[in-house]
């Protein structure tokens, strides 16, 4: 299982829908200081269903919409696509999977898996039985590379634990 | 679930010894139980000797010790229970030129089994990719991406 | 007192504003009173528009772009009130290869009034020394420190 | 006013005594991870009397004694001597001022100008007296790049009023 490709549209600095296609062992992504590369990795945590604003660098969800530049106005809703290639629960070809967030300025979210809502919970059922089991230490954020080191004796005790 | 427990904290007590001895070239590190009478509850800690140095607890070590450090415990929770990916956003920002190519080793073995994403701004670590994605911003504020062949980046990105 | 800190915060502001576009080129930066009508308590916050982008508080911008605001707000406040030195240990980790310039042409001109020491692992940093001191551990865990000619890093640090 | 040289000996990692000659306009410290760069930066900030642990990254003051290796034992006393050349108070030649501190196991720490003892309190009146106005941010240490920016608004505000 990998990710094939992230689409991003509204989300944060990207204002054009953009497809960023990912090699499936190893991608660098490059670029300018502020140029929008920790946004990427915020969208990915976002779209796998992130509900704690902080985590994505925000003080609140709404503010992962695009807010507007010196040329541009605000946008009124973010969405980000997830392509996952996952082997078919059945054999050993590959299926698609598409997963969409959308938010809109109430800070409200919706998901979709394949085109199709469903609700936070499904979605993340289904994220465990395709055996995406995405742990709390699968995305590590700018400067957070210490923060295993810096958790508290029973918050590590936790991570030892999700792994077992 | 006692004896889950115990398992997985015994597989990745020796996965953080394996990876940290690859990364500092020797050494000893260990986690450890806080309580041992009490293994249901009790925190754990890490511990770390880099070669030739006492043990002492990881937040004692330099910036660049415990980067290295942090990527081993990391490694050896994924090797424990692997995940299909690893986003490590600047991981190699602390690190020196003979550490980074280190860590680009133990990446190249991790690259085999899960797919793994390096955000970077260090050549050598960009050099080592299969895709590059360059990410700029023409119109400022506006973020457009680029697929990018490793010789491309120092014209294209203005790096 | 009030007519001291006022005069002070207003000189602040205008340095601030001074080193934030001398690094952003361009933009603009600004020390704002939490609470106008009450100077002699209110707390300060900094926001910052980099060039063609909004107005944001500085915890909002991108980690390269935080660190290189910190330099802004620091060499301001040298500015008002001169120490005789300033030491900054791996201030340019975050920067990436044009910011590097930018913040190396702000310590040339620094370097002219007070005493700057600066830790790094960045080529293009170690260049500008006028002095350049290499710290080695050939005893694992006993530092030496040896004098070194700008040529001499390669061989002699391992770096 | 400028540091002509920093000597530690027992300090942190410099178990054998070092001399390290400093630039009055630019120098840089180079090495390896782990090699001591850091440690020179603490010895700066604990020889002009910081009384804080944590800020020289220790739990106790004593912890800065060198603690051993595999092959050597503990040292029983930390030393460092800061030397300055700073103008005189009365006319243009400069005079070296040279300030050490020394702690022992006990964590009790000594201070001396010249050679000769002083109390604390001596010695930060003599630094402020010789136009030495070491403020909170003359010594910025690693990863604390972004704590001007994360300080609360009142702590900025202190940071103003220093400088008034
Ligand atoms: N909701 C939003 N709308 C528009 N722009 C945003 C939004 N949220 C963040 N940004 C902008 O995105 C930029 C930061 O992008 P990001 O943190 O991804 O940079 P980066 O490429 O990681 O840079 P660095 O190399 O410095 O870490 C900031 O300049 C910020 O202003
Ligand atoms: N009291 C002590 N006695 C002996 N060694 C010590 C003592 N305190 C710290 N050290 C050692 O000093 C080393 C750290 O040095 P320091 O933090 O200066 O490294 P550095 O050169 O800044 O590295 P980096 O480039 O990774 O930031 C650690 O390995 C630590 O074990
Ligand atoms: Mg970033
Ligand atoms: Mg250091």
């Amino acid at each position: 299982t990998h990710i094939s490709e992230i689409v991003v549209n509204g989300f944060k600095s990207f204002a054009m829908r953009t497809a960023v296609k990912l090699h499936e062992d190893l991608t660098c992504v490059v670029g300018p200081n502020g140029c929008g590369k920790s946004n990427i990795c915020d969208a990915i945590q976002w779209v796998l269903g992130e509900q704690s604003p902080s985590h994505v660098r925000s003080q609140n969800m709404a503010e992962v919409i695009f807010a507007g530049t010196a040329k541009r106005k605000a946008y009124g809703l973010a969405e980000v696509t997830l392509v996952l290639n996952a082997p078919k629960a059945t054999g050993s070809e590959k299926e698609k999977l598409a997963i969409t967030r959308r938010v809109v300025p109430t800070g409200e979210s919706t998901y979709l898996v394949n085109d199709k809502t469903v609700r936070l919970r499904d979605l993340l059922d289904l994220l465990n039985s395709a055996g995406l089991n995405i742990s709390s230490y699968s995305i590590i954020g700018q400067g957070r590379i210490e923060s295993v080191l810096t958790m508290r004796p029973a918050e590590k005790r936790l991570l030892i634990e999700e792994s077992a | 679930a006692l004896a889950r427990f115990t398992d997985t904290f015994v597989k990745v007590n020796q996965n953080f010894q394996k990876y940290f001895q690859y990364l500092f070239g020797g050494g000893v590190a260990e986690v450890r139980m806080m309580d041992d009478a009490n293994p249901l509850e009790a925190g754990i800690e890490l511990f770390a000797q880099p070669p030739g140095k006492r043990t002492q607890h990881v937040l004692l070590l330099s910036g660049g010790e415990r980067a290295l450090a942090s990527i081993a415990f990391l490694i050896a929770l994924f090797s424990v229970s692997p995940s299909p990916f690893l986003i490590l956003d600047e991981g190699d920002a602390a690190l020196d030129d003979a550490n980074v190519e280190r860590f680009l080793e133990l990446i190249s073995r991790l690259r085999k089994e899960i797919q793994v994403i390096l955000i970077t701004h260090n050549r050598r670590t960009m050099e080592n990719a299969s895709t590059l994605i360059g990410v700029t911003m023409d119109e400022p504020g506006c973020s457009k991406v680029v697929s990018l062949n490793p010789g491309e980046v120092w014209e294209k990105m203005k790096l």
